[in-house]
């Protein structure tokens, strides 16, 4: 693991007053190897590295820790910045408002979006709410069906129309919210590519139209490098408010996080930890720190 | 040029990292790096030859392409699995309609029974794609329907009988486990099945395939990769890896959503595309 690496490399320093330059760089490398195998995006690793680098180099050690441990915890406290702070709550209706708080959905396909969209509803019920979910997937075959399936299984109403179009669907789910009294709006959008331009127009309408409080964009905790070029795209078209991290129950670093994060300045939010509609939590910087890092 | 002369670090780190952002990861990217300073060093090419060694380096890892190898007699049966949502109904309805128009006749076990509406969305797939789909009542054994297929595939004269699965972390034993159930109850109905065993992988996928990979080829023979979301940005470098280690081949990548988007993995367009 990184940390017994990084151990090893400051061993020799006992005795001495402050870390070496010859040290400092060696660490430097072990961390970005560290980075990269947890998929951080090259370029976010280099920066990260060498920001590191900067606040360590010349650092006194401290006389109560190995300068090992005290390397790791540099690091350590680096990557829970860079990833956090955790902002879990989701914007709710305003009260008296007469308005329900809309959650819009986005990301590439197969991301998640559905199943998190039903763990939201489930959560948003047990807080109070009184949530909605909309089906504005109307491509996919059976898209509908699965978040019909999903809303039965934790009694929540899904509105959805299975021909028309999707910014439609949505505006029209937002009429029935009024009907319905709920206070809380999640849009389940279909999974796209962030280079088919029609599509990502489709968000930016729905968008429009809707006003939504939350727009979150759903990232699957097993991506690689190239995932920071589809976050950046969506969020240069759409003002994204955080990002929800899903499959977190698998073994991937995780490391696509921190590039995302770092690339798009938008906060984690949440994050899913299994298929199951109960799985799902706020976003621990501290746990996701340690994964990375390894 | 003359033989002797070498790349510098910084020609050896930027093509190291030309190879990270196309997922071919850490390992992979500084091995091939590594084989191609030599290789330059050795040949006396010019610096400007230097991207046609590290095309030549990586294709000469690659496996040339090849179609589901079908059983000599009786039905062929492939089994389609990988972790969730890497496009696996998706790539059976793409791999059915490929079969069909090649005069194939081909049926599909809808063997995912777990998922919400996953049954229905391959249902849907196969009406389109016009095969027959085989399904259980919702939440039944994955096995049981996997056996019931096999059947009647080989009773009907089927010729290839393609299998959709749940999809599932290869974290979790017990559904690690379930999946090598499904590949012996195969086996039991038609001998010699599933003949190939079709891990599907997300191109977006970091290096996390490579684990998903060696997990999947212990429970079952993984025989081929189909590498789905390959119309994006995504490079899917990951399969070197996956070849080297693991000899397993990329047999089909996936170009879109729908029933046509599925073309043979060509070598020549998969590293021009790691290249950029
Ligand atoms: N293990 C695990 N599986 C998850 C998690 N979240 C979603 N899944 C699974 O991932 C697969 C894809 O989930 P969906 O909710 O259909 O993804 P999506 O983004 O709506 O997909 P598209 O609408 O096609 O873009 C399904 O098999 C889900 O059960 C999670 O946190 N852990
Ligand atoms: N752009 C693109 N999208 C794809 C491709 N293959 C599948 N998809 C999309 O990816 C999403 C997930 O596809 P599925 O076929 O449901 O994936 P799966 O592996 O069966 O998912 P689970 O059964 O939930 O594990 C859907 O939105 C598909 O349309 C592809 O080659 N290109
Ligand atoms: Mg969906
Ligand atoms: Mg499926």
């Amino acid at each position: 693991a990184l940390s017994g690496r990084l151990q090893e490399i400051f061993k020799r320093l006992r005795g001495q007053g402050h870390l070496t330059e010859a040290n400092v760089q060696e660490a430097a490398r072990e961390i970005r190897k560290a980075l990269l195998e947890a998929d951080v995006h090259y370029k976010v690793a280099k920066e990260f590295v060498e920001d590191i680098a900067r606040r360590a180099a010349g650092q006194e050690v401290l006389s109560s820790v190995t300068p090992g441990q005290q390397f790791v915890k540099v690091v350590y406290d680096a990557m829970v910045a860079l990833l956090g702070p955790a902002v879990p709550s989701l914007a709710r209706a305003v009260e008296g408002a007469g308005s329900p708080a809309v959650w819009m959905m986005v990301g590439l396909q197969g991301a998640g979006k559905t199943t998190t969209s039903a763990k939201m509803a489930k959560f948003a019920a047990s807080q109070g709410q009184k949530p909605l979910l909309v089906g504005a997937d109307v491509k996919r075959p059976a898209a509908i069906d699965q978040l019909k399936t999903l809303g039965k299984q934790i009694g929540i109403p899904v509105f959805a129309q299975e021909s028309g179009d999707p910014a439609g669907v949505c505006r029209a789910a937002l009429a029935q919210a009024r009907t319905l009294g709920c206070d809380t709006v999640i849009l389940d959008t279909a999974g796209r590519l962030h280079i088919d331009a029609p599509l990502m127009e489709e968000l930016v309408r729905i968008a429009h139209d809707t006003k939504p409080q939350e727009i979150l964009w759903v990232l699957d905790a097993m991506a690689g490098q190239d995932v920071v070029n589809a976050a950046k795209s969506f969020g240069e078209r759409l003002a994204l408010t955080g990002i929800v991290l899903t499959k977190l129950d698998g073994d991937a670093r995780g490391g696509a996080a921190l590039s995302v994060k770092a690339v798009l300045g938008k906060p984690i939010r949440l994050v899913g930890t299994g298929e199951k509609l109960d799985r799902f939590e706020p976003f621990n910087p501290e746990r996701i720190a340690s994964r990375i890092l390894g | 040029g003359g033989a002797g002369r070498s790349l510098d670090t910084a020609s050896i780190e930027s093509l190291e990292e030309t190879l990270l952002a196309a997922d071919c990861g850490v390992r992979a990217a500084a091995e091939i790096a590594q084989k191609v300073a030599q290789a330059f060093r050795a040949s006396g090419a010019d610096p400007g030859d230097v991207r046609a060694l590290l095309r030549q380096e990586i294709l000469g890892r690659l496996a040339p392409p090849r179609e589901l190898r079908f059983a000599p007699s009786g039905p062929t049966v492939a089994l389609v699995v990988g972790v969730n949502g890497t496009g696996k109904t998706t790539t059976v309805a793409k791999l059915a309609s490929r079969y069909s128009a090649s005069g194939k006749k081909v049926i599909v076990a809808a063997a995912d029974t777990f998922r919400a509406a996953a049954v229905e969305q391959l249902a849907i797939w196969c009406a389109r794609v016009g095969v027959p789909c085989v399904r259980t009542q919702e939440g039944g054994d994955p096995a049981a329907v996997v056996f019931d297929a096999a059947q009647a595939a080989a009773s009907r004269s089927v010729d290839l009988l393609l299998v959709d699965t749940a999809g599932r972390l290869h974290t979790y034993h017990h559904l690690m486990q379930e999946l090598s159930k499904i590949v012996r109850v195969a086996g039991k109905a038609v001998p010699g099945a599933p003949h190939e065993v079709l891990l599907v992988l997300d191109a977006n996928g970091g290096q996390n395939a490579l684990a998903q990979a060696r997990e999947f080829q212990k429970a079952v023979q993984v025989t081929g990769v189909a590498l789905a979301k390959m119309d994006g940005t995504a490079r899917g470098g990951i399969c070197v890896a996956i070849q080297d280690e693991l000899a397993i081949p990329v047999l089909f990548v996936g170009t879109g959503e729908t029933a046509e988007d599925l073309a043979p993995f060509d070598p020549e367009t998969y590293v021009d595309g790691l290249l950029g």
